[in-house]
């Protein structure tokens, strides 16, 4: 399995991110990709043949990623590699990660299965011991999706593959707010059972919690969460009103983003949505997209993997 | 020593309306605890019951309590007072319990609808408005060193709870849209006002353990190369030392499959 150790130093009263660094094979590998793509495309996919065949050993794999890495800095210079590589990692530092080959992929309801990983972070403070402790159950997916431009619908891919949606409408749990894991799993498996693949929760509701995308994640119901925006309510109801939406914008986004970090890591959400037949208004809008935009490293990776698909 | 991790308050609470309690949140949590359900005090419906529920909006409290009807039966929600007409004093509630702790300590409300004042061992802390937010105090230094902890939250209805013209309609006159809140409480085509605007601790309350450095938020992302064969898991943390000196850390990541069937991991 996985198990990476790193060594942080925080100052006394303060608070800071952190990202966990790669492991040296990626490195190598990236970067002996990066300096001649083609002929490190077909080194890699040859490698992974063996490995898939049980002839080579991962680990043989990677090592040997890590010499042609020297073998690169001998015939290129060590600053040439240095200087591709830091072009590949951009100043936005968050080219750091674990790496996994071949992953059980986590899929939709009717797809496949879904694979769930327990990620386990703790901390240890040395003369202390362990000070806190983070378990989340994660799932390797890419959920993509955009409009179609003959249809004008939206069109999904999960792992690449096309999905056809089929999905419900959800309000709410019980409307009284008393909500148990036992109604969430029911719910959320009845769905699974009439063959949905997908749930929606409207705009009027909950920003769902995480029972709800527990079960989700088990079930393989893709979530598509709303936030808190009605037509009939901000702007477009009889009489109208709100046009303008909540007095209070700062507090919106406040509560938005708040429920962004607590849902992110699910494996079924997979869209977010500004309201139920209405735009937020612009400021919020525009905050919402920037704030929920693709990390500009992913935008870059996919070069990469694109560059990768078109060698293949 | 108390081991690290969280604890959900998930029994033993009380509630009563605000306006028929006479002491103030000080002396409810100092000198004046209450003692049980007795008048005006109830049991709240509380998280992990047999029904496994989370602590509910006040209106669920006194429908378990048999105090108002239960409003999804026939016509009974005309029966219970809209908070229009009642005013928001009627439904604001106190919720009180108690807890054992006497450690580096969050208390964490992971929904409160819409605002409160939390009052532990005398002291007052405000939680600010909203209803889709997380709340995590840091009351380390206001626990009792017994670890006998008396703990009372005030809840307030959201600001603008709106009121229901007779023809109903989606929304009512909508002026809960004025909030950042759910809507459908003031009733739409398919589902009667909620009399409360659901009011309350809607969420899971619970109380973290952590040393001197805590874990905020992790956020998990994947990236895929190579037909999904090579594939990258970032993992980014917040990170808060809430000592007065440099924590040196080792800071551990480790990702295991979920194992299937009677296999266990030892």
């Amino acid at each position: 399995e996985h198990l990476q150790t790193q060594h942080v130093s925080i100052p006394a009263g303060s608070q800071l991110q952190y990202t966990f660094p790669e492991c040296n094979s990626v490195n190598h590998q990236i970067c002996f990709q990066s300096t001649c793509p083609k002929l490190g495309y077909a080194i890699q996919s040859w490698m992974y043949w063996l490995v898939g065949r049980g002839v080579l050993l991962e680990g043989v794999r990677v090592s040997s990623g890590m010499q042609f890495h020297y073998v690169l800095c001998g015939l290129f210079g060590r600053n040439v590699i240095r200087e591709r590589l830091r072009d590949w990692r951009g100043d936005n530092g968050m080219n750091l990660q674990l790496f996994f080959y071949k992953p059980d992929l986590w899929w939709p309801n009717g797809m496949g299965k879904q694979s769930l990983y327990n990620v386990h972070i703790t901390i240890d403070v040395k003369g202390y011991g362990e000070s806190d402790a983070w378990s989340n159950l994660f799932g390797f997916r890419k959920i993509e999706s955009h409009i179609d431009s003959a249809t004008g619908g939206r069109l999904f891919k999960v792992n690449g593959q096309p999905i056809f949606i089929r999905g419900g409408n959800w309000i709410l749990s019980d409307g009284l707010l008393r909500l148990s894991k036992k109604r969430y799993e029911t719910d959320i498996k009845f769905h699974a059972d009439m063959n949905f693949n997908m749930i929606r929760c409207w705009g009027g509701g909950l920003a769902e919690r995480p029972e709800f995308y527990h079960y989700c994640d088990i079930y393989g119901l893709l979530v598509w969460q709303e936030f808190w925006i009605t037509g009939d309510v901000d702007g477009r109801g009889v009489p109208v009103s709100n046009p303008n939406g909540p007095l209070d914008h700062d507090l919106f986004l406040l509560c938005a983003r708040d429920t962004v970090k607590l849902l992110r890591n699910h494996p079924s959400l997979a869209l977010w949505v500004g309201g139920n037949e209405q735009v937020p208004p612009d400021d919020i809008n525009e905050a919402l997209k920037v704030d929920l935009r693709l990390h500009p490293y992913f935008e870059n990776s996919n070069e990469i993997s694109k560059s990768s698909e078109d060698l293949s | 020593m108390a081991k690290i991790g969280t604890t959900r308050l998930d029994s033993g609470w009380l509630a009563a309306r605000s306006t028929e309690v006479s002491h103030s949140g000080t002396q409810l949590t100092t000198t004046h605890p209450p003692s049980g359900p007795t008048s005006p005090w109830l049991n709240a419906v509380v998280p992990g019951t047999a029904n496994g529920g989370l602590i509910d909006s006040v209106l669920a409290t006194l429908v378990e309590n048999k105090v108002v009807p239960d409003p999804f039966y026939g016509l009974q929600n005309e029966m219970i007072i809209d908070i229009a007409d009642s005013g928001r004093e009627y439904y604001t509630f106190w919720f009180f319990t108690t807890f054992q702790r006497n450690q580096h300590l969050d208390l964490n409300f992971r929904g409160i609808n819409y605002s409160a004042e939390v009052y532990l061992n005398g002291h007052k802390k405000v939680v600010p408005k909203g209803m889709f937010r997380r709340h995590s105090l840091d009351v380390t230094d206001i626990l009792h060193p017994d670890g006998q902890n008396l703990l009372a939250v005030l809840v307030h209805p959201p600001d603008h709870p709106g009121s229901i013209p007779p023809e109903g309609g989606q929304g009512g006159d909508h002026e809960i849209g004025k909030d950042v809140a759910t809507q459908y409480v003031q009733g739409w085509d398919w589902m009667a006002p909620i009399r409360d605007r659901n009011t309350g601790i809607w969420d899971e309350v619970s109380v973290s353990i952590t040393g001197p450095v805590k874990i905020i938020d992790p956020h998990l992302v994947s990236s895929f190369f190579d037909d999904y064969k090579r594939v990258y898991l970032h993992a980014t943390t917040e990170l808060e030392n809430r000592s007065s000196w440099v924590a040196e850390c080792s800071l551990n990541i480790q990702v295991t499959t979920g194992v299937e069937g009677n296999i266990c991991l030892v």
